[in-house]
């Protein structure tokens, strides 16, 4: 161990463990993390025989797909092992978090099926549904991702322009994709990984527009992987970061799938064709809600806690110039500017923990409170799952970039990981609504509350502070 | 009141500053629209301001939490001094880096200001000797930082030149492109 580092580890004075199960949510969940890591980031099959970077953009993809196979067989043998069942939180862990950023640098082509097919099916299926496609999909005889956003139309949902009709006669629904700017466009896996897709579009029966609904369709053969008839499918090309990860375009001529392929928890279209409506039409936004209160945990606090780590230990190791002349160079973590570069970034990832644990408890409660018909605490969690996943995902990348400069050249190379988790981080502050539009949505909500105060109203827990100060000028 | 370095005046500030911002940006469009402009034109024109109040909501609530974390009583008082002091550098670091809301909104005034900045250096200082066992607690496996520069042994310069031996372009001392372009290039007598 470099000696200025071993130095600096004697300085400390907490108890590390400590820190580290509270980060955890506790010293029993520091143990299920440290398993994980030992069994599969630690397995040599996942080691990198070439830098992928090195790659070509194809080499990468096929890459990112052989690991990702290696993945779920892995995560097969440990249940084996464990004796356990599939659980939400491991292939959370495995894909969307920590672990599987170590294991796939560069994003892996399933994630979507575990962070948003998955818990749609869940959260928008009936019964009936959720039977016949979740357990396919938990084994994995179909991969699915998610298709919400189009080439022309990015968080404004009802703006989209995907078409269902609804054809009574053969009750079927037919998807049809009017422009090039209705195209999907960026979902992962979507390019050619996934062969099933959860599809936005909007829904007419009986000649009137209902808005947009959720359906299932099938994107590939199940058997040869080629696309069926009338499905335009193919991957949008190189981004700044995420290359593994398949994003993909899909257009519709035409497709026609069985009236029982759209998601029916809340609205429903009977046989006839009638249209019932949904007991609230917020009901949809649940997997938006899970999946931005699963970026600030998953990608911002995880890749900021990367980044401060790897530039404060560096800093301990770097030496550069003379804070007193003829005292020889000093490790850089002494001068006060490269203080100023790292700690607050500590601060800022250990914030953002905390705070992703409570809105991931607010969420399970509001959860199983809409499961009861209680929809009142919803536009709260909306508001701030909004703002969090926005101002997390914009800090981390600023942090990651402040982390970088903070290690000079040594971090302008691939190799430093900086690189890969800016373009990660800064993914994430675009996708899952852009966050302005995200802002924005939370100051809409702030501003109903702040007239319920002037009206006298009592506030709920996150804006209840607008009450106490409401009469200070 | 007037502004004292502490942990509680700074949540106050915060509140404060969210609470301004959303108040003042509520009446200018309730003024606006009152004065018969559309509603979502007014929004869109006042949009900036909209997002400022948003973010000095979200910042709020964030300050929030992790003040919560210090009344665990289950923490160590050692464990508590050190998150405090960062709790306490979080805060203060986004309030002077949006000083301008807090002196509009909050307690806090123009000759408050040289002090805080005095505590940002203090808190820099104080978590000085914590830093590496900080991020060592966050207890990140090698495999997962996969940086030379971070791990956890330190021998960055030796794994960063490791790192150089695996471009492909070190696999030969020679490169093709030298006998393909190089060469020519190199006797053509530009």
């Amino acid at each position: 161990v470099n000696e200025d580092l071993q130095k600096e580890r004697g300085k400390g004075n907490f108890n590390l463990e400590e820190l580290t199960n509270l980060l955890d949510g506790g010293a029993e969940k520091t143990e299920q993390r440290r398993e994980l890591v030992e069994f599969f980031v630690k397995d040599p099959d996942f080691k990198d025989k070439i830098p992928v970077e090195y790659l070509s953009y194809t080499d990468r993809y096929r890459e990112a797909v052989r690991k990702s196979c290696l993945m779920f067989y892995k995560i097969k043998d440990y249940q084996e092992k464990k004796k356990s069942g599939s659980s939400v939180e491991l292939y959370q862990a495995l894909l969307g978090g920590m672990l599987g950023s170590a294991v796939i640098k560069d994003g892996t082509p399933f994630a979507l099926h575990y962070v948003m097919f998955l818990p749609t099916l869940m959260g928008q299926g009936t019964v009936e549904q959720q039977a016949y496609w979740i357990g396919k999909a938990w084994n994995c005889q179909i991969l699915g991702t998610y298709a919400q956003t189009e080439l022309g139309h990015g968080t404004y949902i009802r703006g989209l322009e995907t078409t269902s009709h609804y054809d009574p006669d053969n009750e079927e629904f037919i998807l049809h994709s009017p422009t090039l700017t209705s195209y999907k466009w960026w979902p992962g896996g979507l390019g050619h990984s996934a062969n099933y897709a959860i599809v936005l579009a909007q829904l007419h029966t009986k000649g009137e527009c209902h808005g947009i609904h959720a359906f299932i369709v099938q994107l590939r053969d199940e058997e040869t992987h080629m696309p069926l008839p009338g499905i335009k499918i193919g991957e949008i090309g190189c981004k700044l970061g995420m290359n593994g990860v398949n994003q993909g375009y899909l257009g519709f001529d035409k497709v026609r799938v069985p009236r029982q392929n759209m998601l029916m928890k809340n609205a429903k279209v009977l046989k006839d064709g009638t249209y019932v409506k949904s007991p609230s039409d917020k009901l949809t936004y649940g997997t938006m809600i899970f999946v931005r209160v699963a970026v600030v945990r998953g990608i911002a606090a995880t890749y900021l806690s990367k980044a401060v780590t790897i530039a404060t230990r560096y800093s301990c190791v770097r030496r550069q110039s003379e804070i007193r002349p003829g005292e020889g160079e000093p490790i850089i973590i002494e001068y006060r500017t490269q203080q100023y570069k790292l700690f607050p970034w500590i601060a800022a990832s250990i914030a953002m923990n905390i705070a992703s644990t409570w809105i991931w408890d607010m969420y399970n409660s509001v959860t199983s409170e809409l499961e009861q018909g209680d929809l009142d605490r919803l536009p709260e969690l909306h508001a701030i799952s909004c703002v969090l996943k926005a101002l997390c995902t914009s800090d981390a990348a600023r942090g990651i970039e402040e982390c970088r400069k903070a290690t000079g050249g040594h971090g302008y190379m691939t190799c430093s990981a900086f690189p890969a988790a800016y373009g990660m981080t800064t993914a994430a502050e675009t996708y899952e609504g852009e966050n302005t539009v995200l802002y924005l949505q939370t100051s809409r909500y702030l501003m109903k509350a702040w007239h319920n105060v002037q009206n006298g109203q009592s506030m709920s827990p996150t804006v209840k502070y607008l009450e106490r100060h409401s009469e200070r000028k | 009141l007037p502004w004292t370095n502490d942990l509680p005046s700074l949540v106050s500030a915060y509140y404060q500053t969210a609470t301004g911002l959303i108040r003042d940006v509520t009446e200018k469009v309730d003024k606006r629209v009152a004065k018969g402009h559309i509603p979502e034109d007014v929004w869109n024109y006042y949009s900036n301001m909209l997002v400022l109040a948003a973010e000095a909501h979200g910042r709020a609530f964030l300050v929030q939490r992790f003040c919560d974390i210090l009344s665990n009583k289950e923490i160590s008082p050692s464990l508590r001094n050190v998150l405090g002091a960062l709790c306490e550098l979080y805060a203060v670091y986004w309030l002077l880096k949006n000083l301008g809301h807090f002196l509009v909104h909050s307690n806090i005034r123009v000759p408050d200001v040289e002090s805080i900045m005095d505590w940002q250096d203090s808190l820099l200082q104080e978590i000085r000797p914590n830093a590496v066992s900080l991020v060592d607690a966050f207890d990140i496996a090698d495999e997962i930082l996969d940086s030379p520069l971070g791990a956890w042994d330190g021998n960055v310069y030796e794994r960063l030149f490791n790192e150089a031996q695996r471009s492909p372009l070190n696999s030969m001392p020679v490169d093709e492109s030298f006998e393909k372009y190089l060469k020519p290039f190199l006797r053509s007598n530009l």
